[in-house]
């Protein structure tokens, strides 16, 4: 039986997604990418400690090794707070041969954040 | 961001070809955005302006999502759509013969082409603009042909010219659009990466227009081609089972 939960005094909080504007005037990108000015990506960040990684999207494995990592941390770290579901973007932008281009993109946004 | 001298460091290059983006080298460009491609923007997969700015988190509502890898409008597979002006617009038209109002050579660089997209529209785009408004409310006779090997010098004179098509049609008002994968030689082979056409005109009854009009007509024609690739790598399965 665990007896070791989720540290209360833990600095991070538990695992999820956390708002991230990409702005492509601040990247420089402004002067050919036409549409969207930018978009919220979000990204993942949090602990997976147990018993957080039983209550968000996440593999059994990610379950296990939270468990295993409340009662021998020195020797099995936590899972990884990582991206579960994304979705895509489109992009519409000059390219080098003065081309009007419309691309889309999988995978951009964060949707959701799970233990991997 | 882009060092003053206008090149890029390498690890900039390495992210923008990682995204297949290939940024102007020079100032920003000033070329108008068609609005086939605005239209093609507002209907893809977000109105990326607004997403995910309810909240980051789990309870963002699901909205129902497009085909992956399709252009709706267009009805054909493909995740990258390509606006492609005619390189020789800025050359005046020939002065047509005998009953030829317009003949007019077309040129389309398509040799940013990646050889892993695949081909699934190349459509031309012929338009008369406002003084197409003034030609005649009449049937014309159109002929569009595949030329190669251009004589140096002479714009209209090549070792190999085959027609793709003749078609006749009702007015000039409308753009004028044709599928070039439909027309055999060019969809049952290789697509050229340099595509040289030559546009002929005449007016399909025995009228005699004006030279002016057929001047004005070359003028302001602008033919373009709307590109459609589907890039396999960028068209994953969103979901994985084991």
């Amino acid at each position: 039986r665990a007896t070791y939960l989720a540290p209360l005094d833990s600095p991070d909080p538990p695992c999820k997604a956390r708002r991230l504007y990409i702005n492509f005037r601040e990247v420089g990108w402004h002067n050919w990418i036409i549409a969207p000015r930018g978009f919220m990506a979000n990204y993942c960040q949090g602990h997976c400690f147990f018993p957080t990684a039983t209550k968000i999207s996440s593999l059994n494995h990610a379950v296990m090794q939270s468990l295993m990592h409340s009662v021998a941390p020195a020797t099995t770290p936590p899972p990884c707070c990582v991206p579960v579901k994304l979705s895509p973007i489109s992009v519409l932008f000059y390219d080098n041969s003065d081309n009007v281009v419309l691309r889309h993109y999988e995978d951009m946004v964060v949707d959701e954040c799970g233990c991997r | 961001t882009q060092p003053p001298s206008g090149t890029l460091s390498p690890q900039a290059s390495a992210l923008l070809q990682t995204l297949g983006l290939s940024p102007p080298p020079g100032p920003p460009p000033t070329r108008p955005v068609p609005s086939v491609m605005w239209r093609l923007f507002r209907r893809g997969p977000e109105a990326a302006e607004t997403q995910g700015s309810e909240s980051a988190g789990p309870e963002m509502p699901q909205e129902p999502q497009p085909l992956p890898c399709h252009v709706e409008e267009l009805g054909v597979p493909g995740n990258i759509v390509r606006h492609v002006l005619d390189g020789g617009a800025s050359a005046p038209p020939e002065p047509a013969l005998g009953s030829l109002c317009l003949e007019k050579p077309l040129f389309f660089n398509l040799s940013f082409l990646d050889p892993k997209e695949q081909l699934t529209l190349v459509r031309l785009e012929l338009n008369f603009g406002a003084p197409g408004n003034l030609a005649p409310a009449q049937d014309w006779e159109l002929s569009l042909s595949y030329a190669q090997g251009r004589l140096w010098g002479q714009p209209l004179y090549w070792h190999h010219r085959e027609v793709l098509l003749r078609r006749t049609v009702p007015t000039l008002h409308d753009p004028l659009y044709f599928d070039m994968l439909a027309l055999g030689r060019l969809g049952n082979s290789t697509f050229p990466q340099n595509l040289s056409l030559v546009l002929e005109m005449l007016p399909g009854r025995d009228s005699d227009l004006p030279r002016g009009l057929c001047t004005k007509l070359g003028h302001s024609l602008e033919a373009s081609l709307l590109v459609v690739t589907l890039d396999p790598q960028l068209c994953q399965p969103t979901s994985r089972k084991r």
